[in-house]
């Protein structure tokens, strides 16, 4: 601990982290304002629907935002940068969602990065049983992130974690990258050992959270494959885009 | 939807293109 303060201190890039991190209110005023311009859109397509996969579009350009000004990534050439993303776009969305509960979600509804809440009833009633199993077990990993006592610390360290989350042999640059990891982990471990010494193993914790956060995104995309085979998406949808593109 | 060379999302290359504009 430093001397003269009131507590145990910050990893650096956790620090440094936290700087790139934008304000809720900024992302959402962007957001709001985006989709209150006339979409060309699908008159056969529900308007809520419709507006759900503009918003859900948007998110995906502010994360790509956040990764283009990380640390490591904006050092990164094009080609490996566009792999890390293609590798974690949609964890990078869930895990945005998932945290948007955690930290400003209320009990019975989900929080839309526009501001807007919806009732767990309602996404029962209106939304199709896909899409309702998919929003339910992303609120069990809200109660459980609740339970851990997940602070933005810990979230901007598993988001970066998340972004490099790729076997370097994947990429060109295998030393920044793998560097990288290895200072995020050791970040997470001493800043949850440091300040939360009571919860005993909260890094392995956090860390199975992961585990679960990649198996709900590869759930949301084949709930959008499959509504992409129904011919039921948006015409230039950027989240199909991304779901079509080959990946390594 | 297009795709720029060898399956890349050619909205993940604007975005991340410095000369490009996002769509």
């Amino acid at each position: 601990p430093e001397p003269f303060s009131g507590g145990p201190s910050v990893p650096e890039l956790i620090l440094q982290l936290l700087q790139l991190e934008p304000e809720e209110d900024q992302v959402r005023a962007r957001i709001v304002g985006c989709l209150q311009e006339p979409a060309k859109g699908r008159p056969d397509q529900p308007a809520p629907f419709s507006l759900l996969c503009r918003m859900a579009d948007q998110t995906f350009i502010s994360i790509v935002d956040w990764a283009r000004r990380c640390m490591v990534f904006k050092e990164l050439e094009v080609a490996d940068q566009m792999t890390l993303l293609q590798n974690c776009w949609s964890e990078l969305l869930v895990f945005d969602h998932i945290y948007r509960q955690v930290q400003y979600g209320k009990e019975g509804s989900i929080l839309l990065v526009t501001g807007q809440e919806v009732e767990l009833s309602v996404v029962a009633s209106q939304a199709g049983s896909l899409l309702h199993s998919l929003v339910l077990r992303a609120q069990e990993l809200v109660l459980q992130l609740h339970a851990l006592q997940l602070d933005r610390q810990e979230f901007v360290c598993l988001k970066f974690l998340i972004l490099l989350s790729l076997d370097v042999k994947f990429l060109n640059n295998h030393s920044l990258v793998k560097d990288a990891q290895e200072k995020a982990n050791a970040a997470l471990l001493d800043y949850t050992l440091c300040h939360y010494p009571h919860c005993g193993d909260k890094f392995q914790q956090l860390l199975l959270c992961l585990v679960e956060v990649r198996a709900l995104s590869v759930q949301a995309k084949e709930y959008l494959y499959h509504k992409h085979l129904g011919n039921e998406m948006p015409r230039n949808n950027l989240l199909i885009e991304m779901l079509q593109a080959k990946q390594t | 939807p297009c795709q720029g060379p060898v399956g890349r999302p050619a909205i993940l290359q604007a975005l991340l293109s410095p000369s490009l504009r996002a769509r």
